[in-house]
């Protein structure tokens, strides 16, 4: 238990940085493959001159995502976790040090590719984005309920593949989240098509107006 | 360290029972959703007549995949480890008196979903096969490398999707695999359509025949 605790203190203390600077951080969570990162690569885009971003990435090892990131003209910290399953609060803030939070409205935290253990590590963040991808299944949430159970908002990714696919319904999926007696609502996109991103844009506004 | 040692004294012992029924026990690890119970249900099918199988399921909550394998007509324990992201040896022995191993000859594990920490507990098995399905994509060997070094064996399932989608690289994810200086084969396969099927079932028949 005291390492929760401490990682509890070092998410309040992170909490702190993000409040003096009005700044919102999302963590994006899946399972490896989920397309966390295409997801990214193109809101980076649509938020190009609305908003300004910066993005920490955690993988066991390489700097992949951070590059694919940078691509698009922001900040990108990439961390690597070594052998943890998961990111927690000291990771990210010692990340920080490399980011202006004065000059960013909204920081995500690309988290490891993991549907169990970093549902528990909070971060000192405001929001947990869940992706599913259609190719997984429609019967994830209740097989990894500690992750969706902690869901802020579930994506349901990669649909443009539902034409090719026979068995994933997303009314299925969203019934499950509903099951875990989780309200939160579920958007479905395509990083590669663009669909379903406007929503997705428009939520993030949403829940950055609020937290000011 | 002593959590590991402990699981690797009752991974001996778990072994130790193997051993005295000549039984096979095979490690079957991925992210979530990447095919392991569809690749089980089509294997379970191929091997009816010829060899004796049973299959021990770990997630955290559900018996979901426990109901489709026995389906097929096999003993499938499930174990609901609540919130480890992980099998573990104390798990896989308890499940074990719910099988008579001096009747079978192959014993599947399909562990929990997760790229990372599976890798880490031995469970008192013989081989440890990696699935990577095709809509993940090929950088998952070197973004997750405890699991990937740890593989025997490589399977590509999905292969019926490779059609639709535009950046899987098969050979990109073997030469990752090389480069984790690990020499273990790959196998490409669909469980949906049944190709690559054969050569699996070929390679399991050797690993027993190895074995014994
Ligand atoms: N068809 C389709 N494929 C997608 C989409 N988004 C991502 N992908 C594919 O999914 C694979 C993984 O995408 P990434 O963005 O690297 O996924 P990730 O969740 O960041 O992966 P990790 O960081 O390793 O956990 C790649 O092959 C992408 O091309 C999508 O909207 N449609
Ligand atoms: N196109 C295609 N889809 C597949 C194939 N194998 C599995 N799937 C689909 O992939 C999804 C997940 O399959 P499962 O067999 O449940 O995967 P799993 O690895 O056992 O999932 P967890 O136990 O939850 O980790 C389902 O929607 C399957 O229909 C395949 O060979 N081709
Ligand atoms: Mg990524
Ligand atoms: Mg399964
Ligand atoms: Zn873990
Ligand atoms: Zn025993």
């Amino acid at each position: 238990q005291s390492l929760l605790s401490e990682n509890d203190h070092q998410a309040a203390h992170n909490r702190q940085h993000f409040e003096q600077h009005g700044v919102l951080a999302v963590n994006l969570m899946s399972s490896p493959g989920s397309g966390k990162t295409a997801l990214l690569e193109q809101t980076l885009e649509l938020l190009r001159d609305r908003l300004r971003v910066a993005v920490i990435v955690g993988d066991l090892e390489t700097e992949n995502d951070a590059v694919r990131l940078r691509q698009h003209g922001v900040t990108a910290v990439q961390i690597s976790t070594g052998s943890a399953c998961h990111l927690d609060a000291h990771m990210v803030h010692s990340a920080l040090h490399e980011i202006d939070l004065s000059e960013i409205d909204l920081l995500f935290i690309e988290n490891v590719g993991n549907l169990v253990c970093p549902a528990s590590f909070d971060l000192g963040h405001h929001r947990n984005v869940i992706l599913l991808s259609t190719t997984e299944g429609d019967d994830k949430p209740a097989k990894y309920p500690v992750m969706f159970r902690a869901a802020d908002l579930m994506l349901i990714s990669k649909c443009d593949l539902l034409e090719v696919l026979d068995d994933f319904s997303p009314q299925r999926a969203m019934q499950q989240l509903q099951q875990l007696a989780n309200p939160a609502p579920t958007l479905q996109l395509s990083a590669k098509r663009g669909s379903g991103m406007a929503a997705w844009i428009a939520w993030l506004q949403q829940q950055l107006d609020d937290h000011r």
